[in-house]
Formats: C-alpha cells, sequence, structure tokens
C-alpha cells in the first residue's frame, strides 16, 4: 500500500449523500424515533434541524438507556421525552475539504463521521466500511 | 504504510479476549437480553451456549424489529420471545490461527469478528477499531 495514494483518497467521492442517510429531527419525541432507528436498521443516526444543521447522533443504546427503570424497562417514558434531550451532542464532523487523514482519526473511534459545509449544512457521512473497502483494495493492488 | 507489515499483525494479540466481551445465552428471553445490551453500551453482542460455544449475533435493532406491531411496538411480547428465535445465526467467525487478511476482508462488512478455536470455543473478538487503530499507527511511521 502505497499510504500517500489512499491517503489522497476523495471525501465527496466516498461519502454517502444527505438524502441517502436516515436522520431524526432534535424536536422529535423518543417513541418516533425509535421507530426510526428500527425501520432504518442503523444502530445510530445524525440528529438534524430544519434546516439540515447537524445538532448530535442519537443510538438505540442511548433511548434504551434513558428509559431503564431499577425494576423494568419503563417503555410508557418514550412518548414523554424528546431527542433532544437525549442525543449526544458531541459528534464526529469534518468540514467536506478535509483531509482523508483527518477522517481516517476520527473513524478509529467512530463508526462514521458527519461531513458539513462552509455554512454547516449537513452534506453526508463517511463510513468505517467504506474506509476498510478502499483500505482492502489498495493492498490486493 | 509497507502491506507486508501490516498484514503480519497476530490476532491473538490484537483481539479482546472472551472474559472481556459482552455476550447473552441461547436460552434468555428478550426483556434480559435487552438490559444485558443496554447496560453494556454495545448495539450488538455475541450468542454463546454454556459450553462458551458461538451460535449467532444480537443486535438491539433485531430485538426492536421482532416487538414492532403495526400500530405501536409490542413491548409485552419481550418476556415471550427467547434469543435463539430471532439471532441473527450468520455470524462473521474465523479460526484463531487465521491470516490477518483474512479478517480484513470480513470487517468490511461486519463491526467485529468473532474469533474461535480448533474445538469452536469462543475465544475473542476483534473490531473495526483496533484495525483502523493499527493502520493509523502504519500510516503514521
Ligand atoms: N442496510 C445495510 N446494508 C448493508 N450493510 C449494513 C446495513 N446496515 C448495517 N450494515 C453493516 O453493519 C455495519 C454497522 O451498522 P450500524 O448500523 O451499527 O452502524 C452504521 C450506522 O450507524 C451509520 N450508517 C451507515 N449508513 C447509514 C445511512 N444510510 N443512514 C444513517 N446511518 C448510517 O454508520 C454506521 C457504520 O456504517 P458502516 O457501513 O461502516 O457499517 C455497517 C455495515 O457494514
Ligand atoms: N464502552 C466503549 N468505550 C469506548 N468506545 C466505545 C464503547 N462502546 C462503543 N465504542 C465505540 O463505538 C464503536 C461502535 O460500538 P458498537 O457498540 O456499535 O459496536 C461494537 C460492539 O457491537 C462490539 N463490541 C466491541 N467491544 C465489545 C465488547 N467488549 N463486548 C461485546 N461487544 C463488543 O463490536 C462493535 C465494534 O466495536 P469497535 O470498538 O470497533 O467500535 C466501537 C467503539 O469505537
Amino acid at each position: 500500500l502505497h499510504s500517500e495514494e489512499f491517503l489522497q483518497l476523495s471525501i465527496p467521492d466516498l461519502m454517502i449523500p444527505s438524502e441517502r442517510v436516515a436522520h431524526v429531527q432534535l424536536g422529535n419525541n423518543l417513541e418516533h424515533a425509535l421507530l426510526v432507528l428500527t425501520k432504518s436498521g442503523y444502530t445510530a443516526i445524525p440528529v438534524l434541524d430544519p434546516f439540515y444543521k447537524l445538532h448530535g447522533l442519537l443510538s438505540t443504546p442511548m433511548i434504551m438507556d434513558s428509559i431503564l427503570g431499577i425494576e423494568r424497562i419503563e417503555f410508557e417514558k418514550l412518548e414523554e421525552k424528546r431527542v433532544e434531550e437525549i442525543m449526544n451532542a458531541s459528534v464526529p464532523r469534518l468540514n467536506i475539504n478535509a483531509d482523508f487523514k483527518a477522517c481516517l482519526e476520527l473513524l478509529i473511534d467512530h463508526p462514521f463521521v458527519c461531513m458539513e459545509n462552509d455554512e454547516g449544512v449537513f452534506e453526508g457521512i463517511l463510513t468505517r466500511r467504506t474506509v476498510l473497502n478502499q483500505l482492502e483494495k489498495h493492498i490486493s493492488k
């Protein structure tokens, strides 16, 4: 693998564009959010506002954790809580013009990185799967 | 990156050993399994039997999907169903003596790979995080 070649990969070419990324809105209640997550099949998805700005990440364990009582899972709490209250606001994010190496570093500890443009509008995600797929192609050359 | 060097990495040195891997048993009911998953913070974990043999994978979306009714999430179904009925039996698995390249290929489409010994006993998991961490170290050399 010539790491220069691997590191020159272009993020906009490799990322999943925003229209194909499942997401929830800040103001959604948790019952709706759990339905979106379950139907998408993904374990974590971005939280956006109506202007397509990125605010955080929401995962199934976060939702379950927030309704876990001492004796049982308190499912009736789902309608009362909103996404904004339980999401993780520290979401791995980069500008779409960032270099691939910065992306690789974030993907060590995060399954995907959110890409934004200069105005802060959400453009898409780069996933570990995409990077590992490219790695395997470069190694086999 | 000298891919020969990267591909010579040793799986037993890099894997998370079985005693540190959260898991559920085949015979557990889904309410118990959902509690283990939520408390562990992981989105997917291995399913083992009492002899530490590997049988499948269980994730939070799988559990939620199985109790998703037409109108609402039917939480009361959790106690009635067992892990064995809803787990994914096709789990990415390799012998502990497999080469690193075989592991890399499985990690493209799976967040982690389960490692077994010659008797089929579960020994641990190798995760995407570990591989990406090694990749970053090799590239920075
Ligand atoms: N419908 C599907 N078809 C094929 N393979 C599937 C799949 N759903 C999951 N996988 C596989 O399982 C991995 C983990 O998915 P997970 O949902 O936990 O974790 C995902 C999910 O949280 C998020 N993600 C990926 N694609 C997404 C999308 N279109 N919309 C929203 N989130 C997405 O990025 C994480 C990492 O994705 P990555 O592709 O690296 O890794 C994925 C992929 O290899
Ligand atoms: N407690 C924690 N501390 C630090 N970072 C954490 C963490 N929990 C999750 N992460 C980070 O989030 C990634 C995705 O976790 P997830 O639970 O979806 O997906 C995990 C989980 O399904 C499984 N896994 C990892 N460690 C496990 C363990 N000790 N027991 C059971 N399953 C484990 O392997 C998947 C990939 O793990 P990987 O480490 O590559 O990737 C992890 C790691 O980078």
